[in-house]
């Protein structure tokens, strides 16, 4: 796991997060429910939590999905290339290519995955929500946080390398049995917290 | 475009699959450093965007020069390749994978393998705290 240059992160006044969607985009509610499977899983392994809020100007984190250039300085390349960015705390911006196809079930174990260009929402959502919380990317390729996915794969769930970045930001959930093992700077590499696994 | 499975797709959709936004790149295979190869600088304009070449000049050149070598064993070493600093084919593959656009090197501070410490990575030396 790394982090942004300068480590930053959610200041402990404000580890209960609210989040809102680009009213533009005008989302359905099964689609909101990616975002927060999504959101749950950082939350279940940290003390922060998430609510969803349907004021997109005053949201600590604002999830939109755009194409092209969306004035950010960082343009969208059309299908496939890249697929979402995030920006470090406290900026809170989350953008998405709007000309993916995204699908919500993105099990294709019945699929040649190379033969297809669908990209699993929520498994980018998991990534992209790392950043949202401070963590870099990642060398370890079964960690939610390795920069690429194939097309056509699903990877939602937490490495013990994720958690335990994370963790090192914000410590573990205290209402977690799971996920009590807080590591720090000096720990990592050898404490594993075994939430999520 | 939102779709509940990938088997919900309509057909029309899927062809692009192979026209992705890098799947040009396939042509590099086999490029060593040295040569000069057409479009070798969209593979730069790659590297500079995700923190790999850091400087970026009003237009890259097709030269396989130093500072695309440097870049492509940085890759290589941050994603578990062989650091040949060649564009062998399993660099290929995972360079045209879909990706996020979150840079791996940001302000020149390389995040992932090759911003570790020796001692984490290969094992082969032995420190002391003090």
């Amino acid at each position: 796991y790394t982090f942004f240059p300068g480590t930053p992160k959610w200041p402990s006044s404000n580890l209960d997060l609210t989040y809102a969607f680009f009213p533009g985009n005008q989302l359905t509610d099964s689609v909101k429910a990616i975002f927060s499977r999504a959101f749950d899983r950082w939350a279940a392994v940290t003390p922060l939590t998430f609510t969803e809020t349907a004021s997109f100007s005053s949201a600590d984190l604002k999830i939109g999905f755009f194409s092209g250039d969306h004035g950010d300085g960082e343009p969208f390349d059309g299908q496939m290339g890249t697929l979402a960015h995030a920006f470090s705390p406290t900026n809170g911006h989350f953008h998405l290519d709007g000309d993916e196809n995204w699908v919500l079930d993105g099990d294709s174990s019945s699929l040649t995955s190379s033969s297809t260009s669908a990209i699993d929402l929520e498994s980018v959502a998991v990534h992209e929500i790392g950043h949202l919380l401070g963590l870099g990317h990642s060398s370890v390729e079964e960690s939610i946080m390795f920069p690429t996915i194939s097309s056509g794969s699903k990877k939602i769930v937490l490495a013990s390398d994720d958690i335990q970045g994370i963790q090192v930001l914000y410590g573990g959930n205290p209402n977690s049995n799971s996920s009590s093992t807080t590591t720090t700077g000096e720990e990592r590499g050898t404490s594993d917290s075994g939430a999520y696994s | 475009h939102f779709f509940p499975n990938i088997t919900s797709i309509p057909p029309s959709f899927l062809p692009n699959a192979t026209t992705g936004a890098w799947n040009a790149f396939h042509n590099f295979a086999g490029c060593h450093p040295g040569e000069k190869v057409d479009g070798l600088a969209k593979l730069k304009q790659y590297f500079n965007r995700f923190g790999y070449i850091p400087n970026s000049p009003s237009n890259f050149s097709d030269d396989f020069d130093d500072a695309l070598e440097s870049a492509l064993k940085e890759y290589q070493l941050n994603f578990n390749l062989n650091t040949s600093g060649v564009l062998d084919e399993s660099t290929l593959q995972q360079i045209v994978r879909p990706r996020c656009g979150v840079a791996d090197i940001i302000n020149g501070t390389s995040t992932m393998n090759s911003g570790k410490a020796a001692s984490l990575t290969t094992g082969h030396f032995h420190t002391v705290g003090h």
